[in-house]
């Protein structure tokens, strides 16, 4: 299985 | 005080039906450099980054920063009362809680006012790093929501890989599977049709359809579409909005378990 990780593990917030 | 007048209203119609399934609610940032957003999808998944520079605008008066929070699904309603040939004026006051969009015909003989209440949304803002990417394919948007539309009958996911050959859209589902591979063709005498592909060093990412054929609502405002591709890294695929700016998506490559 493959697993979809969220966006904000690699843009962190300003 | 703030006011933004658009000849080309249509872009605006186009942008709100790109965005609107994607992003339920966003703050639309008004500075003197232009109009943008940044807004994650529910989920988290995905990102949209959409720049109107205000050279773009036929008239840009933006007094001092101001967000203004719009529930976008409402703001395409009512850009879709516009004609696409209007020329589309966003006004808002400072301390008003609603904004106001103006369509006049081109000819000036119908003039319309929509206002829209405002709303209050907590937005995180993500900072985007520079990225030096391995493959950089551009190719007809059309092509590519073409592809994204008929793989997602067969599969989830699609594998997008970049050698020299070309790039390679796969996927694989419970009745089979599917290759399509689109081979660099500068196209000389039709620029729109080319699908050029800069790579640094092949790569394979495997991205959710369901999201590419969210961020595929775009096409109808580029003839051609940019998918910048990095290991482990967030895909970009971008479509210019006129000589104005731009809109980009991010999504996460699917992960191995």
């Amino acid at each position: 299985g493959s697993k979809q990780p969220m966006i904000t593990r690699f843009f962190g917030k300003v | 005080m703030l006011e933004l007048r658009l000849v080309q209203g249509g872009l605006l119609k186009k942008v709100l039906e790109s965005l609107k399934d994607l992003v339920n609610d966003a703050n639309f940032d008004c500075s003197a450099s232009g109009f943008s957003l940044q807004a994650m999808d529910s989920s988290h998944v995905a990102l949209v980054a959409l720049l109107l520079r205000s050279e773009g605008f036929e008239h840009y008066r933006c007094d001092r920063n101001l967000s203004l929070g719009m529930n976008l699904n409402n703001m395409a309603k009512m850009l879709k009362c516009a004609a696409n040939d209007d020329i589309v004026t966003i006004k808002a006051d400072d301390a008003s809680d609603s904004v106001t969009f103006m369509f006049e015909s081109p000819n000036q003989d119908k003039i319309a006012d929509f206002e829209m209440k405002l709303m209050d949304i907590d937005s995180e803002h993500l900072g985007i790093p520079e990225a030096e990417f391995q493959a950089i394919v551009r190719m007809p948007s059309a092509e590519f929501a073409r592809i994204c539309k008929d793989l997602s009958t067969i599969g989830d996911t699609v594998v997008i890989s970049v050698t020299k050959e070309g790039v390679k859209f796969s996927t694989r589902g419970d009745i089979g599977t599917a290759n399509i591979v689109c081979r660099q063709n500068p196209s000389i005498d039709k620029p729109e049709e080319a699908t050029i592909i800069e790579m640094e060093e092949p790569v394979s990412l495997t991205f959710a359809l369901r999201y590419m054929n969210s961020f595929t609502k775009a096409t109808p405002l580029a003839n051609q579409v940019t998918i910048s591709l990095s290991a482990d890294l967030p895909v970009v695929v971008e479509y210019r909005v006129a000589e104005m700016g731009y809109i980009r998506f991010y999504l996460a490559p699917k992960i191995e378990e």
